[in-house]
């Protein structure tokens, strides 16, 4: 049930709108 | 919280996660130049935090960037640190221009994404501090005596660096960096 991230992902959404 | 963020869109971190800022004013006592710049516990809370904020390669000597689970305080002192121990990464003075914002940047990625696995919870935080001599960058965990958790959190930090099997880290516990005399650390594990 932890809430991991890999580093792609993380990264892919960096400059998504929500992110900016 | 995390009703909120899935309301929101947004995907919520497994812990709040708190930003400090340490700038060298030497007028003042120390933990007065240190300062909580603000939390978050979403992924793009994180970016929109990241985005705002300076380069640590830009930052002026002696200023620090920690990132620090809610609740604990970036110092040795605290009691969920003073335990602990950290692993330490030196950078060369070059370094700063081509690789110390990849490092730090990887560094907070894996605190936030727990990419520390079943050992996640062992980490406290992370400190990088800009130094004229060399900048540093570590990633502080809560038992130094913990050898497994210890070990599995360095050697899952050294591999997502990209640092080569030739390039060697070591962890201090914090008990032995605040009693060392001079600039020699003892060093509990090597990797």
């Amino acid at each position: 049930g932890k809430k991991q991230y890999d580093r792609e992902f993380l990264l892919d959404i960096q400059f998504m709108p929500a992110c900016i | 919280e995390l009703l909120q963020a899935e309301v929101l869109g947004k995907h919520p971190l497994q812990n709040r996660w708190a930003l400090w800022f340490f700038k060298n004013d030497k007028s003042k006592m120390w933990q007065a130049n240190l300062r909580l710049v603000t939390k978050f516990s979403t992924v793009e809370d994180f970016w929109a935090l990241y985005s705002h904020i300076q380069l640590a390669s830009k930052l002026a000597a002696g200023c620090d960037y920690s990132l620090f689970k809610d609740g604990i305080e970036p110092m040795w002192e605290d009691n969920q640190n003073k335990r602990g121990g950290r692993w330490l990464i030196t950078l060369a003075r070059q370094q700063r221009h081509t690789e110390l914002d990849r490092f730090w940047l990887d560094t907070l990625l894996c605190l936030i994404g727990e990419m520390f696995d079943e050992y996640s919870d062992e980490v406290c935080g992370a400190v990088i501090n800009i130094r004229t001599k060399g900048d540093k960058i570590a990633i502080w965990t809560r038992e130094a005596e913990n050898r497994e958790g210890v070990t599995h959190i360095g050697r899952v930090y050294k591999e997502h660096l990209g640092l080569s099997q030739k390039v060697a880290i070591g962890y201090q516990a914090h008990a032995d960096t605040a009693t060392k005399s001079g600039c020699l650390g003892k060093t509990k594990f090597v990797l």
